[in-house]
């Protein structure tokens, strides 16, 4: 069945939606069969892979909200072997909808338990979360099999770490025991940086093997490729930003084999 | 009295907390008085002027939830003429801890209202959100004479403007009718990038002059400061980040004589 990883960290900015898209579309790449679910009222993940908004009508909060089946929501990409779930700006509302709600943090687990046979459909399940610890990444948590943290090379990045690690620790203690980091990747990493290389000498020593072998450089194409609606590995394979995240997802693979 | 500006984009990672900080620090070069207050239960904004988490013991969750006065709340940084009230992890549960408050929208708004004096003692009061439309958000724009929106020269950041103008719009016809838009500023501009100067082709010819006319490049003294817990205009005075931070105080000047 699926593995189920959510891509979260309450920093903004810090490559979510970029390693969600591309991690997805080399795993992909590598005849695994993955879905993506959108979880950030932004939808940056559904426009990053080309889904108009006119073309959204179900969507994550249909899905999370209203018990939509994960076969009416889930659509394919232009990708081979990647499908997404969408997100519209209706998931900015969850906050309000779901407060009565008892069962409000597991939502999104109780839709993807809901048919055993979806999620035989896909090796892996990669969740892009907004940049909050509010109700929408507590659902993806709960969900989740393990978290993979995007850390940019940054010092503001590197001061909220300790408190999403705190988070995932009271979510495995109260509601997913289970719950365990798949890793950290350091992102827009640029070596000649001092900066850079200090965020990365503090992660290495301070969380040791939690932290990815691969590092993902800061590399203009990755940035450009969302314009075209593409993942980076389709719209410059050569560049060096592809080769990383290819890297990130045969480590990834390697650590679950 | 003061004129208050939240400094706003639920885009992530867009230097809203690099524009607060180092915007009052180049306004109190110019002799004005300025208040930051950090809305983020983050606390970046704290953190980048120095203030040690141990030393937040009253904070904006007092100030916005409790009511405890402004005068105690806000604490002086090592730059002369600039306050702030730090910012706690206790605001991320404002939004549960509100949801039964009749009046949670208007909650900062009231807080600030509440002793005139204390309003007169700043020419600038400059409030930096977190990277959502939440309830702190909101309160914010309630609170505000106008919004400034720093705009990262990137195609993601692009896409979540016409739902923040929305936002502003609706908050105007709702709950603050003098609310309007001071500005957009572009932020982390390379110019020999074709995103960054494409993206502000499509800034300036959409959004004519609302777009200010300084922009701020990338540059790497400005993501070095807050790591010394200074302003860049402390940290480096002649770096392209400062002169270019200081343009920007100067048109907001001219554009409120
Ligand atoms: N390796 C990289 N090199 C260059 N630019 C990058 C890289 N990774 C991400 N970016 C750019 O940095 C910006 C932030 O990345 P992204 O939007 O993926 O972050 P996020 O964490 O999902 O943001 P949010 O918190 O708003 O959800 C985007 O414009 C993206 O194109
Ligand atoms: N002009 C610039 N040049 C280089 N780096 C910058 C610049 N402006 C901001 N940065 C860096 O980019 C990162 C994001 O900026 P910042 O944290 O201010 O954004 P934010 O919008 O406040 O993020 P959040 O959405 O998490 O609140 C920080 O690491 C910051 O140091
Ligand atoms: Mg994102
Ligand atoms: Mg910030």
């Amino acid at each position: 069945a699926a593995k189920i990883i959510s891509v979260t960290n309450q920093k903004g900015g810090v490559g979510k939606t970029t390693t969600t898209i591309n991690l997805a579309a080399a795993l992909s790449q590598l005849k695994k069969k993955v879905l993506i679910i959108d979880l950030d009222p932004q939808g940056n993940a559904s426009t990053g892979l080309g889904v108009e908004v006119e073309d959204r009508e179900l969507s994550t909060y249909e899905f999370l909200v209203e018990g939509a089946p994960l076969e009416k929501v889930a659509m394919e990409t232009e990708i081979s072997g990647l499908s997404i779930v969408p997100a519209t700006i209706d998931l900015s509302s969850a906050d309000i909808d779901l407060i009565s709600n008892e069962k409000r943090s597991h939502l999104l687990h109780e839709a993807l338990r809901k048919k055993q046979e979806n999620k035989k459909k896909y090796d892996f399940i990669l969740i892009d979360c907004p940049p909050s610890l509010n109700i929408l990444t507590v659902n993806a948590m709960v969900a989740s099999h393990s978290v993979l943290i995007p850390l940019q090379s940054e010092f503001f990045a590197l001061e909220g770490l300790s408190q999403l690690l705190l988070t995932v620790k009271e979510v495995r203690q109260t509601a997913n025991e289970n719950l365990r980091v798949e890793g950290i990747v350091l992102t827009m990493f640029d070596g000649r940086n001092n900066l850079s290389k200090q965020v990365e000498a503090d992660a290495r020593s301070n969380l040791k093997e939690l932290v990815f072998e691969t590092i993902i450089p800061r590399n203009v194409r990755v940035s450009e490729a969302p314009s075209y609606s593409m993942p980076v590995l389709t719209y410059d394979p050569s560049s060096k930003g592809s080769k990383a995240y290819m890297d990130l997802a045969k480590e990834l693979l390697a650590n679950n084999s």
